[in-house]
């Protein structure tokens, strides 16, 4: 018999067990704890319910719960997995693990398709893209002429729509990504490598216990 | 060069950085 070694970790009641998650995810069981202690600070900022809404994301990411952001509203939708318009701490973890340098490829492909297929209609099309566009330029206080919006997007679905049926499906968006791996570089975030290290100051009581049996 | 519009979204969008997320304490 060889020495087994079990991991002991924190259970957070009303949450998934941190070894779970570590499980599932490129995140180490005392980086899943570390992240329960931001999730709990980020959690109760305006609501103390023990989830994310969306007002506490803003908050958290912009310091302003009311500013508008097109995709960190976006962001914040596909980290809701369930639908029920908060982030609960398994689904923070599994879709932050997705910005993790680590992650598949896959996860990162699927995770854009639904960022851009914004009324989950399980295609991309024509007038999200257009949509996601003006609003960003907006927000950006640019301005693009109309036909020069059109023609960008004449020219991106010529490209990425094969079958010319006016969307681009799910095949023809993991195709067109590998042509154009540059879409995905906003999907990686190098400093979810060694979290524990790069923000020290949210970790607080995140050791883990090794016990020998 | 051919600048398509996920290309554009991309590069608009890059000021979005999740990382302000584990600076909020």
């Amino acid at each position: 018999m060889g020495c087994l070694h079990s991991t002991a970790a924190r259970e957070y009641p009303g949450h998934e067990n941190p070894v779970k998650l570590a499980s599932e995810t490129a995140f180490s069981v005392s980086e899943v704890e570390a992240l329960y202690e931001l999730f709990k600070s980020i959690s109760c900022s305006v609501v103390d319910d023990g989830l994310i809404n969306k007002e506490e994301f803003q908050l958290a990411l912009f310091k302003n719960r009311k500013k508008e952001n097109l995709f960190a509203n976006r962001i914040f939708d596909l980290f809701d997995v369930k639908r029920k318009g908060v982030i609960d701490f398994g689904d923070f973890v599994r879709s932050l693990n997705v910005f993790h340098p680590n992650a598949s490829l896959e996860e990162k492909t699927d995770f854009t398709f639904r960022l851009y297929d914004m009324d989950c209609t399980g295609y991309i099309e024509r007038q999200e893209v257009k949509q996601m566009l003006i609003a960003l330029l907006c927000e950006s206080e640019m301005k693009l002429a109309d036909d020069t919006i059109e023609v960008i997007l004449d020219q991106t679905f010529e490209d990425a729509d094969v079958d010319g049926d006016g969307k681009i499906g799910k095949t023809e968006w993991s195709d067109f990504v590998i042509k154009n791996p540059s879409l995905l570089k906003i999907m990686t975030l190098p400093y979810l490598r060694d979290i524990t290290t790069t923000f020290p100051s949210f970790v607080f009581n995140s050791e883990v216990d090794e016990i020998a049996t | 060069k051919f600048f398509n519009a996920f290309e554009f979204i991309s590069s608009m969008s890059s000021g979005f950085d999740l990382s302000s997320l584990f600076e909020s304490k």
